[in-house]
């Protein structure tokens, strides 16, 4: 699975993901990379998330719009959202991670399994990559 | 005015520490740095952040490192079926496709069905027949196979049909 998640100098937010599944996947399975709300979500007021792992666990929990409501409703920030969500996704069974950015500061990029694949620019124009820990 | 920023990741199914050699290790760095550069070239000229994410996307599922489009893993019957979504923050304007092949980009599939279409999800052939009248580059089946995903469902197809049990990593699993 891959993603992008972004912020354009208007303050619009968007978000992207674009998978094969998994190896030998059951003909017909689909995971939680289309499913918006669920691996893929944007709204303004809030955060844009693009989620990778596995896709099961991202669909029942409605991981992608979990974030902006506890970020909406709670009063939290993308970074206590993200991985909050992350962790309790872990909790249950879900291992993976997602990429998530707000309406202002850096993106957030939580995950539980041993790694991964994953980087970011912020305004200074540098190129972060990581993915181990 | 809002200081543009990107994230991008290119998937949870990483090979563990002590099994990525560095060559492996620095082939996935410069993909990644790819995907950056073609999305930061979208927002530091002032582009939308729905341009931006987008042609990050394809630089990912162009490089068969990853498990999208041209790096995408084979389902259980040998063939290739590909989802993307892709969602509008300013008007959640939102547009998928689940289980198709052939459009090169499946990030442009899902996002003319956000543009194009009165629909949100498109799956299957109902799908397809929508993406093969909209101006969108298709590859063959010979495009999207990779000889490292052959051998992954080959070796997951012989370990189902010992009966041994599922010890496959993330990578192997996700790819």
């Amino acid at each position: 699975t891959v993603g992008a998640v972004a912020r354009d100098a208007a303050g619009n937010l968007a978000a992207g993901t674009s998978t094969g599944g998994f190896t030998a996947k059951r003909p017909g399975r689909v995971g939680d990379t289309p499913i918006i709300g669920a691996g893929t979500f944007a709204d303004n007021a809030t955060c844009a998330v693009s989620t990778t792992g596995t896709g099961e666990i991202f669909i029942r929990f409605t991981a992608a719009s979990e974030i902006s409501a506890r970020i909406r409703y709670a009063s939290q920030t993308l970074e206590q959202a993200a991985s909050g969500v992350i962790a309790e996704l872990f909790s249950n069974g879900g291992d993976g991670g997602l990429i998530a950015i707000g309406r202002a500061g850096p993106p957030s990029l939580p995950f539980n399994s041993s790694g991964m694949y994953r980087g970011f620019v912020l305004s200074d124009g540098v190129f972060r990559t990581a993915i181990h820990r | 005015m809002a200081e543009p920023s990107l994230a991008i990741h290119g998937g949870a199914g990483t090979l563990p520490l002590t099994g990525m050699d560095p060559a492996m290790a620095d082939a996935h760095h410069t993909a990644l740095r790819a995907a950056l550069a073609a999305g930061w070239k979208v927002l530091s000229k002032s582009g939308s952040a729905l341009d931006a994410v987008t042609v990050a996307v394809m630089t990912l599922e162009d490089d068969d490192l990853f498990n999208a489009a041209r790096g995408a893993v084979f389902n259980a019957d040998g063939k290739l079926e590909m989802d993307a979504g892709i969602m509008s923050g300013r008007d959640r304007a939102a547009g998928a496709v689940a289980g198709i092949c052939g459009p090169r980009n499946p990030i442009l599939a899902a996002r003319a069905v956000m543009e194009h279409s009165e629909t949100v999800l498109l799956a299957g052939r109902g799908a397809e027949e929508f993406l093969a009248a909209q101006d969108i580059e298709f590859q063959s089946f010979d495009y999207f196979c990779t000889e490292r995903r052959v051998v992954a469902l080959n070796q997951e197809l012989a370990r189902r049909a010992s009966g041994a049990p599922d010890t496959r990593s993330d990578a192997d699993r996700h790819g």
